[in-house]
């Protein structure tokens, strides 16, 4: 038996459009730790790891492990239909093969149940190791945001540097090219505005410009963005949800051949 | 052009 009520019910739908666009079917997974999710795109590119703690929930019921493979196109149509105020429980019976979304209206007059039909998926859990990071920029996410939507007009990749000066995004297409550079700024009135560049070496490395801009579909979920970067390793663009957890992005760099 | 990685070459099946 699980049942996870989630008083903030708006954080459960912008979690799925921030993931849904990237991955088709995915099991999440939910164990006394939280519920969570890690799934990779169908090219094999983006990995994307989700992570709501247990804590963050009002009521969190899970009595074993369960992993509930669910269509993300599927779940959001169904969330769509979620008031922003609701809450939002998800239910599910041990060996069921459906889950259902309750919906309440903050003042109890509209409950809703949705159930939907869980499905089969033969997905590849990956072991991501901790690693120390070359360079790791912190910035509000709408900036992010703003830099992949711009770049994405000119070119289909974006070479993202790390040095002393600051951190370089640039790419080059047809018409022409782009350098956008960010330079450390933590003299901002709110904490969120603020670009922190913590470089231990500098660090260039090529991602395609369609992954980062899908990425960026998670920024109503928070106002800063992390991009942490090493030669050695993918990408990790990684936005908070609210105090309960994260969404982690992780894309392989284009490499020289 | 530079090619583009997989993400299953830097992360190992659990």
């Amino acid at each position: 038996m699980l049942e996870l009520r989630l008083v903030q019910g708006s954080l459960l739908k912008k979690v799925l459009e921030s993931i849904k666009d990237l991955v088709n079917d995915a099991n999440f997974d939910c164990s006394s730790t939280g519920f969570s999710l890690q799934a990779m795109d169908s090219s094999h590119v983006a990995l994307v790891s989700l992570l709501l703690r247990s804590e963050g929930f009002e009521h969190y019921r899970c009595d074993r492990n369960l992993s509930m493979g669910m269509n993300l196109g599927n779940m959001s149509k169904m969330l769509k239909c979620a008031g922003n105020d609701d809450i939002i429980t998800i239910k599910a019976d041990d060996g069921g093969d459906t889950v259902t979304f309750m919906f309440e209206s903050p003042t109890q007059d509209k409950i809703a149940d949705f159930e939907m039909k869980l499905m089969d998926i033969d997905s590849e859990h990956l072991g991501i190791p901790d690693a120390e990071y070359h360079s790791i920029v912190r910035m509000p996410s709408s900036e992010f945001q703003r830099i992949c939507k711009d770049l994405s007009t000119i070119g289909d990749t974006v070479v993202i540097s790390v040095t002393k000066e600051g951190v370089k995004f640039s790419t080059a297409g047809d018409i022409g090219t782009a350098n956008i550079v960010l330079r450390q700024n933590t003299t901002v009135d709110k904490p969120e505005d603020a670009i922190v560049i913590e470089m231990n070496e500098p660090v260039s490395l090529s991602f395609a410009l369609r992954y980062m801009n899908s990425f960026t579909k998670a920024t109503p979920l928070s106002d800063t963005v992390t991009i942490s970067l090493s030669s050695e390793l993918p990408v990790v663009v990684e936005y908070k949800v609210a105090e309960m957890g994260y969404i982690r992005y992780y894309l392989a760099p284009k490499i020289e051949e | 052009d530079p090619k583009q990685g997989n993400i299953m070459s830097f992360f190992k099946k659990a």
